[in-house]
């Protein structure tokens, strides 16, 4: 009867069974709002966003704050050891994850975090890699369609002259690291889904 | 559940966290 809610974002992947489902989503909501509102404080601090209607900021927080948040956060995943750190400060191993039916969504987000990590990117390409991951989230819903390309294509070429004048010698880094967005495009999908099953059916 | 965002109340953090400081512009 324990609930299940395996985000490191959260204090504890197990909730006792004796709390009800909307307590354990209350307990995780307050865990992961203060994230949440750091995306959008990043979001405000990249130049042009703010410039866009609130409508289509809005619009690109919902699909790609967590994206934002899974970059972020990459270094709780490590891939040597295999375990997930949470915000309890314990680590816990993939196996004992998979085995609360966390497999295949951590399997991606392991995948994800080795794929970036080994690009080995400085903190200020990371904070550019993020405002492209967050510029570049589904346009559904998105009003002004070409203020936010122009936007996208201002921070790609930024991020792509802060990546080429550092490392002139390595010209596949820029192109791995565009790679790396539909991941996370696939990483949100089933990150919601599985959300929205505890949600519906705990 | 055509909006997870909306479902899983990440839209009214948003939301909230951007009327923090921005004023309401027009659509």
């Amino acid at each position: 009867g324990a609930k299940v809610l395996a985000c490191p974002l959260n204090s504890c992947p197990v909730a006792p069974a004796s709390r009800s489902s909307q307590e354990v989503w209350e307990s995780f909501s307050q865990c992961f709002t203060p994230a949440v509102k750091e995306v959008v404080e990043f979001a405000k601090s990249i130049p042009g966003f703010q410039s866009l209607s609130q409508h289509d900021q809005v619009m690109l927080l919902k699909s790609g704050t967590f994206q934002v948040l899974m970059v972020r956060f990459c270094s709780l995943f490590d891939p040597k050891e295999r375990t997930v750190t949470f915000l309890n400060g314990q680590s816990y191993s993939l196996a004992s994850l998979r085995a609360l039916g966390m497999g295949s969504l951590l399997d991606a987000m392991f995948d994800f975090s080795e794929k970036l990590g080994y690009l080995g990117l400085e903190p200020d390409e990371m904070a550019l890699f993020m405002a492209v991951v967050l510029v570049s989230a589904d346009r559904s819903g998105i009003v002004e369609v070409g203020a936010v390309e122009q936007l996208q294509e201002n921070l790609i070429k930024a991020l792509r002259s802060l990546i080429t004048s550092r490392r002139p010698d390595d010209s596949t880094l820029f192109p791995k690291l565009l790679l790396r967005l539909p991941d996370l495009r696939t990483l949100n999908n089933h990150h919601s889904d599985k959300l929205l099953a505890f949600r519906i059916d705990p | 559940f055509s909006d997870p965002a909306s479902n899983l109340g990440l839209e009214d953090i948003i939301r909230k966290a951007l009327m923090g400081n921005l004023e309401e512009k027009p659509e």
